[in-house]
């Protein structure tokens, strides 16, 4: 968070920032379901804050045993935790033997620290990753109030009951959070939004029918198609961008050519050291320099830099082939692999620098060249600024929907790449309390924190109208126009199912012009249209209910997005818009329609007044293709002149009935 | 069928205004697919009594099966693990 705030336009020293004028989230809970809470850390001062708001109805659990204790102030307002659907599944006592754990809210793994401090941590000066990174931690609201409810516990790295889930979603609807961030998924194939094996679609369903905004993440199951999680509507889903910032690595040869790598390096530099990769005799030469089965020498490597190649598995086979290599004497590696945009030090801060294939080939074809090839390692430096393009990150889960096509997910996205932030000084990782981790973990508190300071500037907006205000002034292109690419295999320009609506900007979601709110009878609407039955869906919101004779169609649900995942001929949809601006506005409409597909508007304009705050339109759809296509991209904008309201448009033509992802 | 597991038993929209009431008919209502009160008492993990209604607790398959056959009950379903991300 040295620096991703200041990406989103959220820096401190502008007058302009919406952290300004929200004062910075001041008495707004943010509830955090995740591993709990490091206290002591400095982020969690409470230096500045006025007395917990009074309607406030949480408390603060301190935990069974004396070392795990936790005590609250006025930034951790709220601390408690839920282990007894864990434990009855797992079998009590906790097994811990791998790493420790606390019956408390005090967190051992580290990752609920983070992803608090990143939604509403206090500023902290002078922090770096090893050198790395350096500057102010901080959240997106300083000011709001944390509530902690820890309900993933510290075993294989972290998990959490989908029964612990919904008592601490029940919990945190009474004592009165206005925002919950849930770092947490499960795996495809998904459960359905009224299943409660899910745990977090149905609990989250009665919080935003509260006026909660409930912020989960999209996944880290990217880049391949339909791996998107937490696909509920009423749920604002986050995936994960890269930032301005990189942290470049120099190799120089012995020929004097010099490449730049990426790395978390901050060691001495290693001087010119014999440069080998280890090449095996007969039919498969390149075997031997697999990453992931790195099997090396002392004689062969000793003193030596080594270079290889990751074909799967990159992170792991990093961790593996630096350790193999330091166990052999080697003085550093360099992998060359496909783009991840994760870092991660290579413990004890071991040198291992990672390039791309087409620069670990160039340095492959100079050791197979050369009689003595030598490299040097410089340690990392840290790049920041415009010429550094943010970019949907590799892992981020993308869509489409695998449960309902026509909803887009995921919603937003937010940085969550080499993200720097508090953590629990048992993280093994851990820097001075700090430490830089990436997903769509990261990704989602940074949203949490921003509908933070939209809630304190408006308190009556409901979650659907915050999302909307954020889908629809998100950026698609970085501040020189320049679009924003998503990382894959290959990298590819950004659509809807890689970013949503696009990387998010909250100093635009402050004033979005018109919102497309929804309700209650508009989340009974999708259940209706998604088949889900009378009486279930009369229990849930509990009324009674009856679903239209003829079904509603999904494409009409009230989202600031418009995606038909199977379009034949024509089909006419509609939206509600609400002015949330001045009374009087004229909106006119701006089509970019998707390639082959045309989009009619009536009315073409909107006029706002002071008795007319609502106004519906349709878009009717047509396409001209004679086959099965994939799917095109395009926007629709509203604009008066100073707010541009974008939905992006997603359309897929199916003249036959599709039998695949085609 | 002797194995027990943790199942959620979910309710819907909390029709009670006060908890204490939202508890107790939980526990009555898991009392009847077990033999007493008290049993259905230790059986019981969390009772979700504000921002919806419905309970977990250890169940074997029958006793989860006529639980969501009870009016009332619009699913029984099994506990499941989630991971951070």
């Amino acid at each position: 968070t040295t620096r991703s705030w200041d990406f989103l336009g959220l820096s401190s020293s502008s007058p302009s920032s919406i952290l300004v004028s929200s004062k910075m989230g001041d008495g707004v809970i943010i509830g955090v379901l995740d591993t709990g809470v490091w206290p002591e850390s400095e982020v969690f001062k409470d230096e500045g804050l006025g007395p917990i708001p009074s309607r406030w109805k949480g408390v603060c659990e301190s935990g069974k045993h004396s070392n795990g204790k936790v005590r609250c102030n006025r930034k951790i307002i709220g601390a408690r935790w839920f282990v007894d659907g864990f434990l009855a599944e797992y079998g009590q006592p906790l097994n811990t033997s791998d790493n420790q754990e606390y019956l408390s809210p005090r967190d051992a793994n580290g990752h609920g620290t983070h992803t608090s401090s990143t939604a509403a941590g206090a500023f902290v000066g002078n922090v770096s990753y090893k050198g790395l990174a350096s500057g102010t931690v901080r959240g997106g609201a300083p000011h709001a109030r944390l509530a902690i409810y820890k309900v993933c516990w510290n075993v294989l790295g972290g998990q959490c009951a989908s029964a612990d889930i919904l008592k601490a979603l029940d919990e945190a609807i009474h004592d009165g959070v206005d925002v919950l961030s849930l770092s947490i998924g499960s795996s495809i194939p998904l459960f359905s939004d009224v299943d409660e094996r899910d745990g977090i679609a149905t609990g989250s369903f009665h919080a935003v029918t509260r006026g909660i905004t409930v912020v989960c993440g999209a996944a880290n199951d990217g880049p391949s198609a339909q791996t998107v999680q937490n696909t509920a509507p009423w749920i604002l889903t986050v995936a994960a961008s890269t930032i301005d910032r990189t942290f470049p690595a120099a190799i120089k040869l012995g020929n004097n050519k010099t490449f730049l790598g990426q790395a978390l390096y901050t060691g001495k530099e290693i001087g010119f050291r014999r440069l080998v990769y280890p090449e095996a005799s007969g039919l498969d030469p390149n075997s031997a320099g697999v990453c992931q089965a790195l099997s090396v020498s002392p004689s062969l490597v000793a003193g030596k830099v080594v270079l290889c190649f990751a074909s799967t598995t990159p992170r792991v086979s990093i961790f593996r082939a630096a350790a193999v290599v330091r166990a052999a004497g080697g003085v550093g590696l360099i992998v060359a692999k496909n783009p991840t945009d994760v870092l991660t030090s290579c413990g004890d801060n071991f040198p291992c620098i990672e390039v791309d294939f087409e620069i670990g080939t160039h340095i492959l074809f100079y050791i197979r060249s050369t009689r003595s090839p030598e490299a040097k390692l410089s340690h990392s430096k840290t790049l920041v600024g415009k010429r550094t393009l943010a970019k949907v990150a590799y892992f981020s889960s993308r869509g489409p929907n695998s449960i309902a096509p026509a909803i887009l997910k995921p919603d937003i996205t937010a940085p969550g790449v080499n993200i720097l932030a508090a953590t629990s000084p048992l993280d093994q990782l851990a820097d001075g309390g700090y430490v830089m981790h990436s997903g769509t973990s990261m990704s989602t508190p940074h949203v949490a924190g921003i509908v933070a300071l939209l809630k304190a500037l408006h308190p009556t907006w409901s979650p659907a109208a915050i999302k909307s205000a954020l889908v629809t002034t998100a950026w698609r292109k970085d501040q020189s126009g320049f679009p924003i690419f998503a990382d894959g295999s290959p990298q590819k320009l950004a659509n809807p199912f890689d970013y949503g609506g696009g990387i998010v900007n909250p100093n635009g979601a402050a004033d979005p012009g018109l919102v497309y709110d929804m309700g209650t009878v508009d989340y009974m609407h999708y259940l209706c249209a998604m088949d889900y039955n009378n009486s279930a869906i009369s229990r849930l919101v509990g009324r009674s209910i009856v679903c239209p004779s003829e079904k509603p169609s999904l494409l009409d649900i009230n989202l600031p997005s418009i995606t038909i995942p199977s379009l034949r001929h024509s089909t006419t949809i509609t939206r509600t818009v609400t002015n949330a601006g001045a009374s009087k506005a004229i909106y006119k409409a701006m089509i970019d329609s998707p390639f082959g597909i045309t989009m009619v508007l009536n009315p073409g304009v909107l006029v706002f007044n002071s008795t007319t705050k609502k106004i519906s339109y349709t878009v009717t759809v047509t396409t001209i293709h004679q086959v099965n296509t994939g799917y095109f991209f395009g926007s629709l904008t509203w604009t008066d002149g100073i707010h541009n309201v974008t939905s992006p448009v997603s359309v897929r033509t199916e003249v036959l009935q599709s039998y695949e992802d085609d | 069928e002797g194995k027990s597991k943790v199942h959620i038993v979910y309710l819907g929209e909390n029709q009670h205004n006060d908890p204490a009431l939202a508890v107790d008919y939980h526990h009555e209502m898991l009392a009847t697919v077990v033999e007493s009160k008290e049993i259905a008492s230790d059986m019981m993990i969390y009772s979700y009594k504000h921002g919806f209604s419905g309970f977990a607790a250890k169940l074997t398959e029958s006793q989860a099966q006529r639980l969501a056959e009870l009016p009332g009950v619009i699913r029984v379903i099994p506990n499941r693990i989630h991971r951070l991300q």
